[in-house]
Formats: C-alpha cells, structure tokens, sequence
C-alpha cells in the first residue's frame, strides 16, 4: 500500500 | 536517516554492548531481569521478519541482524552459560500481562490486516512495554549496579532520540507511522522515573538506590 509509511526505522 | 535516528540506533546498539559486556566480563548476569530480556527476543524476531521479504539498506539488514544476534547472544548468557548467577527470585513479573495484551491489541488496531503487519505491530506495543520486568527488578531489590543503570540509560536515550528523530520527519513533511509513534512515546514515558534517578544520583558517583 502506498499510502502507509516505509518501515525504515527499526 | 537524520542525525537524531542515526544516534538514536547507535545508543540501541550500545545498550545491548554495555548489557553483554557486563555480563562477559562479571561472568554473571546479576541484576539482569531475563524476563525483559526474553521480551526483546519476541520483539526482534516478530519486526524482522520482513528480513525475508524487504530489503531497505544494508544499514538496515545489518542491524537488524545485529539486533536479532545479540538478544539471542543475551539469552543465551542468562539462560544457559551464566544461569547460575540469574537472579529469577526477583525476576518475577508476569510476562503473560504484556504479552497477551500486545497481541490483543495489535489484533484490534493495526494499519493492515495481514499476517506480516499484525506481528511488526504486535512487536511495536510489546517493544514499548518489554522493559516493565527490568525496572520492577530495580524497583523490587531497590537498587541498581553502575552498570545496569548505563545500560538503562541507553536504552532509554534511543527511545528519546526516536521522538526527536519523529518531530525532524516530521518538519521535513514525511510520512510519520502514527502506531511506532504513540507506542514509542509510552515507551519513552516509562524511563522518566528512571532517567531522574540516573541523572541526580548515579552521575553524581552514587548508586542507584530506590528510596525506602
């Protein structure tokens, strides 16, 4: 889904 | 990747070090609630998953590898190698009050109804939650080793750095995980009790000791 956020961070 | 993330990973990083360190080079794990720690191990391993599935950076890779390493590394020294020197008659906070809860709610408030998501959610509302056993082991013997409150304050430290890392993003306009975020700040909330005792007494060369 392009709307959520990429979960980059850990 | 800004400059509040990057230390704040690195503070992560240097918790976990301080933590094996401790423990290698006393040759015990007093102190150490394995409770929390075990918590940790479901967290890295339920967020990493996506290891298999998505690739970010090889920062990225590589830490989370490190992180899922180094917390089996731990449970491996309290458990197994040093279990003599674990301290569970004040290790006793019952997980399944966290654990259950964090399931129940990554079930019922989640951005995405799939089995990948529910367990990083899953690992976000455990994760903010896992030190709970740690500090009512400080809380129950009273006191704290020097090093045990490093290693709290650096894990602490990586969660304000996260907010700061959060309220960057957010100036710069990106998109925020509203999830990671609220969870991130209780999860910050429950050091503060912790970052004032550190600050007035143990940076002043005294230990940490709860009042009676």
């Amino acid at each position: 889904d392009d709307d959520l956020p990429k979960k980059d961070e850990l | 990747m800004n400059i509040f993330r990057l230390l704040g990973d690195l503070s992560h990083l240097l918790a976990i070090i301080i933590l094996l360190l401790k423990i290698w080079n006393s040759r015990s794990c007093a102190g150490i609630s394995g409770r929390s720690q075990f918590l940790f191990a479901i967290v890295f391993t339920a967020r990493y998953l996506d290891l298999f599935f998505t690739f970010i950076s090889l920062y990225n890779t590589v830490m989370k590898i490190v992180f899922l390493a180094t917390s089996y590394g731990t449970l491996y020294l309290m458990y197994i190698k040093f279990k003599a020197t674990y301290d569970s008659n004040h290790d006793t906070f019952r997980i399944e009050f966290l654990i259950l809860p964090a399931i129940a709610l990554a079930l019922l408030i989640n951005e995405e109804f799939t089995v990948i998501e529910i367990l990083w959610t899953f690992s976000i509302y455990l994760e903010s939650v896992a030190i709970l056993p740690q500090l009512f082991m400080v809380s129950k013997t009273g006191e704290a080793e020097s090093i045990t409150s490093h290693y709290l304050f650096a894990l602490g430290s990586y969660r304000a750095l996260y907010i700061l890392n959060w309220i960057y993003r957010w100036f710069l306009t990106e998109k925020l995980n509203a999830i990671a975020i609220v969870a991130g700040i209780v999860q910050t909330i429950l050091y503060c009790d912790f970052f004032y005792l550190y600050l007035t007494k143990v940076l002043k060369g005294k230990k940490l000791q709860l009042p009676a």
